[in-house]
């Protein structure tokens, strides 16, 4: 299982639909300071159910809405849909891909779906706890964040343990 | 869950020792239960021992060297529960040139078999990429991404061992 | 006591704008005071605008953004209240090569009356010492130092204008 | 002025005694991770005067001092001194170089001396400050610690221009 793509509009500094293939192995994203690589990080995270907007570096999860550039307005929505390829069956799902989107619009109106269909948090978090995706898992190191392991106190380092067993 | 707990603990200590060593040559690191008959409650420490030195408290370490111990960790996680794709955000920046080669064979040995998306201003990085995704920003404040294939190299990703 | 900061204060921000403008070429940064009525309770807010962007709040600034933005900050109250010395610890770990460069422009405009000790990985940052000063840790885990001089280049240290 | 010299004796990582001499103009320190080099950032900030331990990322006072290699003892004190080139006589002393020393030892006999005469902290901070030089002038900027500044409170920066007025 690997993520196969990425797919973002209105989020952060993606106003435009972008679409980012990953290949299977070791994807290296480069490009200038404040050009939108966090930006993509934060999108893998928020797609899979992060609530803190803290975490995405913003003050109310409606930061996460494209704020307009100097010569575009707002938008007033944000979608960002990731394909993880499912041929394995380790996603416990009938299907050889699997997308999953997340939406929020200015109006407060936000929802999760699955392959197209709408679908609760709960059932994401748990289809993705079972194949070890998800925020949980130490898997998305932010910028600047690595060292926060060694600062955690002894208990919580433990629970790191906890979730791996 | 005591048994579990404690298969899966072992289970990291030993990938501990086993990536410390292998970023830090001649070093040895293991993770240490504060209280071993009470695993579920007890803290976890790191005892540490770099070459040359003696000491073992973590808040002397180095910037550097402070990101390899962290580094060594989560890796030990990694292997231990396996996860579809790991994303790394600038993660070798405090690293020196030899660390950053360690770092390196680390994650290339990684990369055969699970999913890696590194964010990163460093050449040598860039380097070992399977594919490299280019990220601007264009005059309207807006993100564009351009992708480039960098290495033919087929990859056999292997079932994750 | 009112005058003597606010004059401080139209110092520092006339500074940052320049040095804002170096780092940031074609963007606009001046420091604003949250109460002009009453300077002295009052807080210091920054107010800045990236070229193509729209946004002023600091926490949506990236990593490299963030550090030239504190960069400029520092640089316009060395500027303001000179001091014989400065030691910066590796401040460019963060910055892209463009941004890198711009830093470096600054840093020897600075290095011509004053004096920077500088802790730094880049290659580049090394290039513009005057002296190099290499640090190494030896076998029984004692750091020692060896120094090398640079530069023959004549270094008239004007005095603080 | 500028700092023409730092010398070392059991302070961190520096068991032997080191002299390091600057020059005038840009020194940039170099070396592996671990090798010291912050080390020498607190060499500066503790001559001067730093009092809190955990500017120096230690623990307690105590910590600065040597604490062994491999294949050699714990020292049982630290020294570090600077010299200062006051040609221009900026420090108010009429003197063309002045040294500046601090000194610890685990029995926790402790010091400064200015010129080689003991003196107390309270002069010498004094004495740096006309000069602008010491720990409130944000002169000294640690290894991860430039964004510091930015996530301070509105009115902390204000103290920034305080200080620099
Ligand atoms: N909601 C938003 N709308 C528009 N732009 C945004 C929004 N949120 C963040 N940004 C912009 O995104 C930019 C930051 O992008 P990001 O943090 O991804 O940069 P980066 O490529 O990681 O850079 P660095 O190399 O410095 O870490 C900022 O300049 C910010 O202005
Ligand atoms: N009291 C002490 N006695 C002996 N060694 C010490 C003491 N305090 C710190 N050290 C050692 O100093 C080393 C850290 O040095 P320092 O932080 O200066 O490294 P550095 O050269 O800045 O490295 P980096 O490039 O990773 O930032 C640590 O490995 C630590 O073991
Ligand atoms: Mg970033
Ligand atoms: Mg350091």
């Amino acid at each position: 299982m690997y993520l196969k793509s990425l797919s973002l509009r209105g989020f952060k500094s993606f106003a435009d639909s972008s679409t980012i293939e990953f290949a299977p192995g070791i994807n290296v994203v480069v490009g200038p300071n404040g050009s939108g690589k966090s930006n993509i990080v934060d999108a893998i995270s928020w797609v899979l159910g992060t609530q803190t907007p803290k975490a995405l570096r913003s003050a109310k999860m409606e930061d996460v809405i494209f704020a307009g550039g100097q010569s575009r307005g707002a938008a007033k929505s944000s979608k960002v849909t990731i394909v993880l390829d499912n041929a394995e069956r380790r996603l416990s799902l009938e299907l050889a891909e699997v997308a999953i989107t997340r939406h929020l619009s200015r109006s407060g109106e936000s929802g999760y779906e699955l392959n197209g269909r709408d679908c609760r948090l709960i059932d994401l978090s748990e289809l993705l706890l079972d194949a070890s995706i998800g925020r949980g898992q130490h898997t998305i190191i932010s910028q600047g964040n690595l060292d926060v392991i060694l600062d955690a106190k002894a208990s919580d380092r433990r629970l790191t343990i906890e979730d791996a067993s | 869950m005591k048994e579990v707990f404690l298969s899966a603990y072992r289970d990291i200590d030993n990938n501990f020792r086993e990536t410390f060593e292998l970023l830090f040559p001649g070093g040895r690191g293991s993770l240490v239960l504060t209280d071993q008959d009470n695993p579920l409650e007890a803290g976890l420490e790191f005892d540490i021992s770099i070459p040359g030195k003696t000491l073992r408290r973590l808040p002397l370490l180095s910037g550097g060297e402070r990101s390899l111990v962290a580094l060594g960790f989560l890796f030990a996680v990694f292997r231990s529960r396996p996860s579809p794709f790991y994303v790394l955000d600038e993660v070798e920046a405090a690293l020196d040139d030899l660390n950053l080669s360690r770092l390196l064979v680390l994650l290339e040995s990684f990369g055969s078999h699970a999913q890696l998306i590194v964010i990163s201003h460093q050449k040598r990085t860039m380097e070992i990429a399977n594919r490299l995704i280019g990220v601007s920003m264009a005059e309207s404040g807006s993100s564009k991404v351009v992708i480039e294939n960098l290495k033919a190299r087929q990859l056999t990703l292997s079932s994750q061992d």
